[in-house]
This record gives C-alpha cells, sequence and structure tokens, in this order.
C-alpha cells in the first residue's frame, strides 16, 4: 500500500520568524559608532534625529559621517531620555532609539502644534 | 515634566467651576478585533487617571464632529502631516491644545490583555491613551522613564498610572483637583519603589 510521505523528525525545518520591528530595527548596525566615523545609512538615523527634534534640516542632504553635529544630537539625545551620556551609539543609546515610541517631538517648539479650524 | 512650546492649555468657562471637555471616537477610523465597549471602558479609565488630579472633568459623546477630543486609528499617511509607519515604530501622536485631535497606528496590535493576547508586539491600548491624553492637555515628554510621559513604551508593557512628574506637569496647567492628596501617590510610589 502507499502511504503519504512523512517527513522524519530529525529533518523537519523550523522557521523563526522576526516579527519585530521593522522600523528602526536596521538602526542596530550603528552600535559603537562614534565621532568621525562612516557608517553607510547613517544618514537615515539622522533623519530619525530630525524627525524627533535633535537635528535641523540641513542645506543638503543628510550625509553618513558621524560628525560633531550628530554627536551634539546624540547626547542631547541621551540627556533627554535619562540615558548615560557618551556621546556615542552605545547600547542603551541604540536600543532606546529602535523602542517604539510616540510620534510626537522630543523638542517641544516642534510638536504638533495647530490650531483648531 | 515639559510643555510645548508657549505653554498651551485648554480654557473652557469660568475658572471657579471644574472645566468639561469632551470626547468621541471617529465613527469611520476604528479596528475591528476589539469591541467598541472595551475600547470605550480602556479610554475612559485613561481619562479617569488625568481627571483624578486636576480640575477637569471629560465626557464621552456622541457628536464627533463637535467634540473637543477627536479619537480615531489610521493607517499609513492619514493627512495631517505625520503619517504614520506601520507595526511598532511610531505608535500614536496626539496634538497639543486646543487642537483636540488623538490618533493611534491601526497597523499595530492593540491588545486590552496580555494573558489573552500572545503576540510579540503587542502594544498596551492604556498606556498609549495615557500618554497621548498627557499631550492633548498640554504635556510634552519628559526625561523622566518610569512617568507616563516618557516618549517610548516597549511592547507587552503596560505604563498606565500618572507619576509625581506627570502629576506635578498637569497641575501646572490646570491646578489640583480638590480630592487628590499628593501623599496618597507619593505613599503608592515609595510602596513601589521599596516592592
Amino acid at each position: 500500500p502507499c502511504f503519504p510521505a512523512r517527513t522524519p523528525p530529525g529533518l523537519s525545518t523550523v522557521i523563526n520568524v522576526d516579527a519585530h520591528n521593522s522600523t528602526w530595527q536596521d538602526f542596530v548596525r550603528f552600535l559603537h559608532a562614534g565621532k568621525g566615523s562612516h557608517v553607510s545609512g547613517m544618514s537615515e538615523l539622522k533623519r530619525y534625529f530630525n524627525r524627533f527634534g535633535y537635528l535641523p534640516i540641513p542645506g543638503t542632504d543628510f550625509n553618513d559621517i558621524f560628525d560633531t553635529k550628530f554627536e551634539s544630537a546624540v547626547v542631547l539625545y541621551q540627556k533627554n531620555l535619562g540615558l548615560p551620556v557618551t556621546g556615542k551609539l552605545d547600547t542603551d543609546t541604540i536600543s532606546a532609539i529602535m523602542s517604539p515610541r510616540c510620534g510626537m517631538s522630543d523638542d517641544a517648539s516642534h510638536a504638533l502644534h495647530r490650531t483648531r479650524h | 515634566f515639559a510643555y510645548f512650546y508657549g505653554k498651551p492649555r485648554w480654557v473652557r468657562g469660568s475658572r471657579k467651576t471644574p472645566m468639561t471637555l469632551t470626547y468621541a471616537f471617529s465613527p469611520s477610523n476604528m479596528i475591528d478585533y476589539l469591541s467598541s465597549s472595551d475600547i470605550r471602558a480602556v479610554f475612559r479609565r485613561a481619562f479617569c487617571r488625568w481627571e483624578s488630579v486636576i480640575p477637569v472633568n471629560f465626557t464621552e459623546t456622541g457628536n464627533y464632529q463637535s467634540a473637543n477630543i477627536r479619537i480615531g486609528f489610521y493607517r499609513g499617511d492619514h493627512g495631517d502631516g505625520e503619517p504614520f509607519d506601520g507595526v511598532l515604530g511610531v505608535l500614536a501622536h496626539a496634538f497639543s491644545p486646543e487642537n483636540g485631535r488623538l490618533h493611534l497606528d491601526a497597523a499595530e496590535t492593540w491588545t486590552i490583555n496580555f494573558k489573552s493576547d500572545k503576540s510579540k508586539v503587542a502594544v498596551d491600548l492604556e498606556s498609549v491613551a495615557t500618554h497621548e491624553i498627557g499631550h492633548v492637555l498640554g504635556l510634552a515628554h519628559t526625561s523622566v522613564k518610569e512617568a507616563v510621559m516618557y516618549p517610548s513604551l516597549s511592547p507587552r508593557t503596560r505604563k498606565v498610572d500618572l507619576k509625581i512628574d506627570d502629576v506635578k506637569g498637569v497641575q501646572a496647567l490646570y491646578g489640583s483637583n480638590p480630592n487628590f492628596k499628593f501623599s496618597s501617590l507619593l505613599a503608592l510610589e515609595n510602596s513601589f519603589n521599596q516592592a
């Protein structure tokens, strides 16, 4: 008699689906980056910092260089979020950056402040 | 605690009587996997927490257009210039006084009970509602990690109780609810810290 093919237990495949946040999960690659470093894609992190009130919009596009302005932004972010102030993208800072959060800017003057019409 | 630029707050009626602010849910922008009554109960509790510390009453109304605070769940670009970004990332946002808009990202896995919702990315609706109501009242983000007004919230985390930082901030805007006692909040926080 023909029986349906059966997969021996040892050969079964387990697929782990990482259901975590895809929006900012990629920022983990900037871990331990410090002033002067050039990491491809860091402009995205600068856009994040701009969105939440830590970096002004530059005259041209954001670049991938960890410059002095970005270091100041990291320090301000660490102070505002009650993190150890190192000026570096250390574990605590990257972890905080990747955490889900409220969409309001941390710079109160840039918040969604509109009159009702 | 911190305020928005210009320290905007709601100003309604006379200063002698408690202010009443109405709130309503969008008739067309809601989620369907949580019941309407559950969502309403969650927001009722969230409003009650703020109501217990300031002389402001929050009343639900069926008239969405005329409500002071208008609550809805939206996906992606929803027309206010602040598009949502899908699962996690930005969870919600709200506008400062006296605008009244409170928007939640419909793409999140909103939950009211972690015991029954096993999703790794489940977000506690009541915690986010309590935080966003703080913005609606005029509070900006704080650097106090334990406070409700701290900007981030991990999945499967519940943070609904107002801390001293939240209470001091909102009371500086609206005054204190005559029935509120700081000593009870201090005792509660101390017992929590000791535990």
